[in-house]
Order: structure tokens, then sequence, then C-alpha cells
């Protein structure tokens, strides 16, 4: 579903250039749920948003149902993002005028979308959010405003779940609530999904871990789940 | 060195009113490392606002170093901030236009006060940011940020300080980097040190852990280390 070749990707010049990803060529199956694990730095984060078409590599391609996405123009990237992608960010980036239920079918009213009969209650009931749906972020805990960055990367069933980080802010019990939402909607649904976590418990639920290290991937191992 | 008498804590008002904190009191002794766990919602991030006078409780008041803060003048609180209170956010809260090393020693600029020969080159070092010192946030992955973050609120040695979860975004090494620094700054320095965690590991280097929920704190235990 997603494929790399060859990825880098530079910030800075000359002596003071960081090579975030020093190329990196992987590919993600279709309905595989892989994480991605690595020291803070390794470029994880980089490695995501590139996949994702939310950055350009200075090297390599990024193919996503069969497109290379390095090649298309800004409105044909914007189109297939809003078909295909869901990402939830390191930190959660929600529109702060909007309420959390507003934020949620955020991507589904850009596609001129309306959602299917109580899929938003669904998820909202799930993230245990109901009763903050009419609050906006800054009335939410931290983790709540997660909760609602991943009910709003999943509310299109995107062709491929990025998720940086998505229980870095919860408690274990809504952490675990969250990876068995992730790990239900690869199983039932066949949500292709690529999950950067520091977690070894969320790690154990993926199919495959994908280690880095100084900008490269320096193992890739089958979850033990398999 | 703090402590707090009956603190309540609402967000909006009739039906939909948010009771944050329902009366919480408690005592953090000069020199002692207190966990704050709880799940998500539970109130942790408004008990350590209201603790360091980020925040004005409904009703009850907080004393830190002797001082009742509730009944200060905006003036007053300032400065005790300034003087006594150092705080880790939940989310990073950097000056995007300064590098890591100016966010660092911001602090001591506002208060007119030169670090200590080496104090800036330590915690860097300590921190594994000596290379990433030049660089803006947005120049930085989210670990890094996050230490950055802590350093600046260790800066000033203050009288105390409140970290809301300080590792959440940071992969097991860092974490445990960031953990043995407060840990040695509250042994080597008294350092009086509040933080909220989600993580087990990091609770089980406190000295007691506070366990909320629903807006209270519902056990009061002395940690694994005591
Ligand atoms: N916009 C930028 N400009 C310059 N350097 C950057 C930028 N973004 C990231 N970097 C650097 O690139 C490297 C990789 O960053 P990245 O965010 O991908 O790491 P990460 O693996 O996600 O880390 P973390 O676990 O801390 O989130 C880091 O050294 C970081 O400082
Ligand atoms: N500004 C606000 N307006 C309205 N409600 C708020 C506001 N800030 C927090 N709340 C609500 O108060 C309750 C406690 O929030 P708080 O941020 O203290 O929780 P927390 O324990 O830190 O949670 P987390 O682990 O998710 O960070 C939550 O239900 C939250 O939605
Ligand atoms: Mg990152
Ligand atoms: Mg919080």
């Amino acid at each position: 579903a997603v494929s790399a070749t060859a990825l880098t990707r530079t910030y800075g010049e000359g002596g003071s250039a960081v090579h975030a990803l020093r190329g990196v060529s992987l590919e993600v199956p279709k309905g595989q749920f892989t994480a991605v694990m690595g020291p803070s730095g390794s470029g994880k984060s980089t490695l995501m948003h590139l996949l994702a078409g939310l950055d350009t590599p200075d090297a390599g391609s990024v193919h996503i149902a069969g497109e290379d996405i390095t090649r298309m123009s800004d409105r044909d990237l914007t189109r297939l993002r809003r078909k295909h992608i869901g990402f939830v960010f390191q930190s959660f980036n929600l529109l702060p005028t909007l309420s959390a239920e507003e934020n949620i079918t955020l991507p589904l009213a850009i596609a001129g979308r309306k959602p299917e009969a109580g899929a938003v209650e669904r998820l909202l009931d799930r993230m245990g959010l109901t009763e903050r749906r009419d609050h906006k972020p800054a009335q939410l805990s931290g983790g709540q405003q997660q909760r609602v960055a991943v009910a709003r990367a999943l509310i299109c069933s995107p062709t491929v779940l990025f998720a940086d980080e998505p229980t870095g802010n919860l408690d274990s019990a809504s952490g675990a609530d969250v990876l068995a939402l992730l790990r239900a909607a690869v199983d039932e649904d066949g949500q292709t999904t690529v999950m950067v976590t520091h977690d070894a418990r969320a790690a154990a639920s993926a199919d495959r871990v994908l280690l880095m290290a100084d900008g490269r991937v320096v193992a890739d191992l089958a979850g033990p789940s398999q």
C-alpha cells in the first residue's frame, strides 16, 4: 500500500547539515500493522511525514496506492492525501475553534461526505470522549486531545493510517483502549497502519517492527504476534 | 515546601460544569520527589497548574515557601513564581524564535542572572542536546523539544519543580536519562519535585506516589524506594 525507495532528507547545509534520513527503503503491505521504534532524533517523524506526502525528500521516491507521490502536482497530492491518508501528529494539531466532534468529522466535511450513521458515536464511545464531544481542545486534557486526533485520523477509513506516538500522553488504560481500536481497524477493516511508538507494549500489538537509528532502518522484525 | 487545602476547580457552569478538582488537600515536604498518577482527565494537570500559581482555584488555598499564593497580587505572584517555581508543561511551550540554549537560559535572563560557569554545558550534555543547542524548536524532534523544556525548568534551581509528563514523548533511553537527572537533582541539590507521569517506571523512582481519580486524590503511597 505504501513503499519508499532510497529516501533521503537533510535539514540545513554544509557543516551544520542534519542527515535526518540517510537512504531508507521499505514496503508496507496492505492490511499490515507496522510499528516504528528508535531513539529520540533517529528520524521516525521525518520518515512518517515523507511517507504521508507531508514533506518532500531530497532524494528517493514514495509510492501510495501505486502512485509516485514525489512526482505529483500539489493539487493531485492534496486530493490523494484526502482520499488515502490519515495522520495522527506527535502533538495533536487540532483546530482550536472546533469542538471534539467537529474536529473528528472535519476530514469528512472537507471531502463533502457525511458520516455513516452511528460511526461517530461508536468512535466517541470507544475513545471515552462522549461526554467531551462538545468541548473545544482548550477544554480537554492532554490525553483527551490525543484521542480526538486518533479518532479524526480513523473517521475516513483511509488507505493508510500513520500514527506518530498515538499513546504518548495517555495513561495505560486509555493507551490500551487506543491500541485495541487501532488493532481492531487492522483486523476487521483491513486498515493498513504505520505507528511510531516508544512503548514496547504498543509494538507488541503490531505485525512487524522497524527499528531506526541515525536516519536508517537497522532492523525489520516480524512482530511477536506473528 | 508546597501545600494545598481543599482545592476546588470547576470549568463551565450548571449542567455542563466539569468538576476538575473536588477538594484536594496535600503537603509536599521539602526535598521530596512526588509522582502523581491517574487516568486521563482525572485532574492532574489542573492540580499542577494550581500548585504552581498558574491558575486560581474556585475554593481552597495554596501555600508555597510559607506564603498563601491565592491571596497575592499578580505582581507578587509573578515574582514568587520566577524565584521559586520551575514548570515543565505537558506540551513543550518553548519560544519558537529562540534556540534550544536560549530557551533553556531564558528564565535566568528574565531574572537578570547569569548562568553558573559550565552549568548550561552540563545540562545540555546530560540531556543529549549539545549538538542541537543552536537549533530552534521547529528544527528539533518531539523528544528533543521535551528535553529542552526539562532543562529550562531546572536551570534556576527552583524551590519546587513541577513536571507534567516530562518523559511522555521520549524513548525509554532518553526517558531514563531525564528521570536520572530529576532524581539526581532531588538527591544532590534537595530539589523538591512533583512529577505527573503515566509511566510506572518513572513513578518507581519517586519517594511517594499520589493517585488521582475524578478530581480527587484517592491514594497516597510511600514509593517503592522508601
Ligand atoms: N525542521 C527541521 N530542521 C532542522 N532539523 C530538523 C527538523 N526537523 C527535525 N530535525 C532534526 O532531524 C532529526 C530527526 O528528527 P525526527 O523528528 O524525525 O526524530 P524522531 O525520531 O521523530 O525523534 P523523537 O522520538 O524525539 O520524536 C533530529 O536530529 C532533529 O533535530
Ligand atoms: N480549560 C478547560 N475548560 C473546560 N474543561 C477543562 C479545561 N481544562 C481541563 N478541563 C477538563 O477538566 C478535566 C481534568 O483535566 P486535566 O487536564 O487536569 O486532566 P489530566 O489528569 O491532566 O489528564 P491527561 O492525563 O489526559 O493529561 C478533564 O475532564 C478536562 O476535559
Ligand atoms: Mg518524533
Ligand atoms: Mg494532563
